[in-house]
């Protein structure tokens, strides 16, 4: 009568989908077209490669009755392509992937990629293709479906081609049903508001009926990429310790907790095992449970350590925030802020934020809301994220001289080799305090700017009509 | 220098628990508790048990410099307890459980216990106790760890005694790091709306302080359980049907389908194959790939079928409820309405809405919101439930004659084989069109009512002056 099952990631993430962005055929194509764009501009960062994209949407059939057609979706990216002995499990397995290590990447669940592939195969039965080349001698060419309930590839056909023309990069391709009326507008503005946030990759969109639209990239300059760094103190567990141990060749807990954690040199080591009451020539996998746990505890109440090391992160960096909300907004005024790194249960982050005003940004009640996240533009779920929170109850736009209807605009970047997302949909940023601290004090900043110069205006109208 | 990894589901939820509600110490003791208590709630439905449950919270040790403690959470209850042969990966493995048929449950994840389990293990270095029998010869007792990267229990001690008094049910013990200062509120408040979506149900929480709360059942009748149906033609997919064919003993494509699906009567059956011009008396195991894709098109776009049968669906009922929210809110005006069945994706759902008004209410600007689905209060992510948006975006209260500044109450409850959450937290219900438009009904004919009794009390006030 009670029947126990055990199901594999994959059947988990087919049966709530939604909850991954798959929740209706037009939000589905969005989701699709979002996770391999943001796979291929990871691919371009770790290359230090200008990204090229091509999204290419064609219509196969018409799905009678339903509003919604069979489209073909192929994205083609000059990244550094994938690893032939890994492209099955990249793409038709999750909980996969590149992207587990501490710093900021678009990706981070192992799941995205596959999800669309797996999305697209539960609405046409059609396997998809993805090829690849890392540059190197050979063109690896893959069809495969995903076995759901096992969570594994089911590798079709694999035919290997010579590279003769020295490629790079990746291109997939499979069949989905979808309503892209429902979704165009949301696909275009996620183009517009990607070229903001990835200033220099160039982006081709061609849609149904042919169009092109080319998001043409305003710098040559590839942005500096972060840097895989150890985890820092302030975030561990005793999970996190036992794996550390486990996989560690130290000798000694000295050099284990110097070699192991960001911000623990010699001093700090020995001062933290003196509160933990160990030896520091002890070795690590020699300590008892009971040891292990002292030891995170005495970790997590030191409370001296240095501020998280922010190489980390990479932000999209002033300059090119400003260019971008130029070309976007076309506002009067423009003032654009990066915060310097913080801090939230060890993981450190980057708050940037661009206050546009006037110019082509129609007037609205209350403010425009430009969010973004590891450099990916968040278009869903504006009300429960921190940003809106903080727009809504932290902020007296009256007090800085805004009109009740404006036209005004606010640009966020919060970046982090963890970002707290409310779902794995990736739409929404959660209420960190310490995230929301710096979103108040970055917004508060330029909105004095805009107090000042509202208070230019003001005085410019009056002297004209004396 | 791209490192790809597997990880386990137990790994995903670990690193992401924060999407499960596990995202701060005081946050994770309300998460344990709800998931051990609905846990509790779902074992006594099956077995048509009036629930007792015992929730008890003792303080182990303080953690220095952190404001927490270390707690040791206890969970006790009556239902049908589990079989020693699941225990271990009931509550020691992620996505196993047994709610995943099509039938209205609190738990739906196979997620929550576990959770539970491994933050306190994560937090505490300590394993996790549970005691159960069906009430038979035996009482089994676990000690319990999880293997996080393999997704498997680690059983420490295994032992089974006499169960002399015919005990039947759960117990579950475990320590876990807490705060319990900032969580007392949302936990009593947890129980007290608990209260009205199982008036039957009995819960005795004992905090850290020994204080005793007691919530004692409204009725002593045992609501009508849901049953297990099978899924509506509407909802099919490809996956699903591939899924239906493999475990299927029928031998010709009717009698597959009237089996297989609800709503599909012989005629109905005959009429769908006309349609994807496949013989009725064919092996559903020698469709070919197009012509299972063929089936499914023509399922889907049958249009025809009877809505989704709801007795898959057991929602509180216009009398508890009522009864319900007179006790907690002790109001002078109530209203009180369930829906007819409705449906969404091929699954039923029924929406029942309470309104309430004056008495001990305090006046708000806006409206006090109680949110339900599946009989599980919903205290978190209020912005981003689909009742909030209905309530700020699709009712004009003014109209209704409510002031601005009112002693005004919504209770609202959803309740479905599938609950569309946002997120595996399970605090928001994403907004489907037509669960929002019975949202709007329902609402909208409690708020008549209210606008008739305001309207009367406005006359009588008029007459009293004179
Ligand atoms: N265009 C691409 N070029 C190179 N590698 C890719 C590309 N697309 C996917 N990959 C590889 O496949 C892996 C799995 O991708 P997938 O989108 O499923 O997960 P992810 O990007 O790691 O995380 P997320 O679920 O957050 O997107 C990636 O980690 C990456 O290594
Ligand atoms: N108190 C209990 N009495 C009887 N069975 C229980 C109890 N608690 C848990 N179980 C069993 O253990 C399984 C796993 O529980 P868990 O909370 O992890 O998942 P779930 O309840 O199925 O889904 P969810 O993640 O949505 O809560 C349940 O499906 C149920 O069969
Ligand atoms: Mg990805
Ligand atoms: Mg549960």
């Amino acid at each position: 009568e009670v029947k126990f099952e055990q199901i594999s990631p994959a059947d988990f993430f087919y049966r709530n989908r939604d909850i991954a962005g798959f929740s209706n055929p037009s939000r589905s194509l969005y989701t699709s077209v979002r996770e391999l764009v943001e796979n291929s501009l990871d691919a371009a960062e770790i290359g230090r490669i200008l990204p090229n994209i091509i999204v290419e949407l064609t219509a196969e059939s018409e799905v009678e009755g339903e509003g919604t057609s069979i489209y073909k979706l192929r994205v083609e990216d000059n990244g550094i392509g994938v690893d032939p002995n890994y492209i099955p499990r990249a793409f038709a397995t999750v909980l996969f992937g590149s992207k587990y290590g501490y710093k900021q990447n678009r990706g981070t669940f192992g799941l995205g990629g596959t999800m669309a592939l797996l999305y697209g195969q539960i609405t046409t039965n059609r396997p998809a293709t993805v090829i690849s080349s890392k540059g190197g001698k050979e063109i690896h060419k893959f069809v495969l479906m995903i076995d759901i309930m096992k969570n594994e590839p089911r590798v079709l056909k694999h035919e290997v081609y010579k590279n003769e023309r020295k490629w790079r990069g990746t291109i997939i391709e499979f069949y989905l049903e979808a309503d892209y009326t429902g979704s165009k507008a949301k696909i275009i503005e996620y183009f517009k508001q990607t070229a903001i946030s990835n200033p220099h990759a160039s982006i081709l969109f061609i849609d149904v009926k042919g169009r092109m639209y080319f998001f043409p990239r305003a710098t040559d300059i590839v942005p500096e990429p972060p840097k895989e760094t150890r985890p820092h103190p302030v975030g561990v567990d005793v999970e996190l310790m036992n794996r550390l141990i486990a996989n560690s060749k130290e000798k000694t807990l000295l050099s284990f907790l110097v070699s192991n954690f960001q911000r623990v040199g010699e001093k700090t080591a020995r001062e933290i095992l003196e509160i933990a009451n160990l030896p520091i020539d002890k070795d690590p996998k020699k300590l008892t449970h009971e040891e292990i746990t002292n030891l995170v505890e005495s970790m997590k109440n030191y409370g001296k350590f240095r501020a998280p090391d922010p190489s980390s992160v990479s932000p999209i960096g002033e300059e090119l925030l400003r260019i971008g909300i130029q070309n976007m907004l076309k506002p009067d005024f423009i003032y654009v802020v990066q915060r310097p790194p913080s801090s939230y249960s060890g993981y450190p982050f980057v708050v940037e934020v661009g206050l546009a005003y006037g110019g082509q940004i129609p007037p609205i009640e209350g403010v425009h809301l430009y969010r973004f996240a590891n450099k990916i533009p968040l278009l869903y779920d504006e009300r429960a994220d921190v940003v809106w929170k903080v727009v809504t109850e932290k902020i007296d736009w009256s007090y800085y001289k805004v009109p009740k209807i404006a036209p005004i605009a606010l640009v966020t970047h919060i970046c982090s080799p963890k970002i707290p997302y409310k779902s794995v949909g990736k739409e929404a940023v959660a209420d960190r305090p310490e995230i929301e601290r710096e979103l108040v004090i970055a917004i508060r900043e330029a909105a004095r700017q805009l107090k000042l110069y509202l208070s230019k205006i003001e005085k410019k109208k009056m002297t004209i009509k004396r």
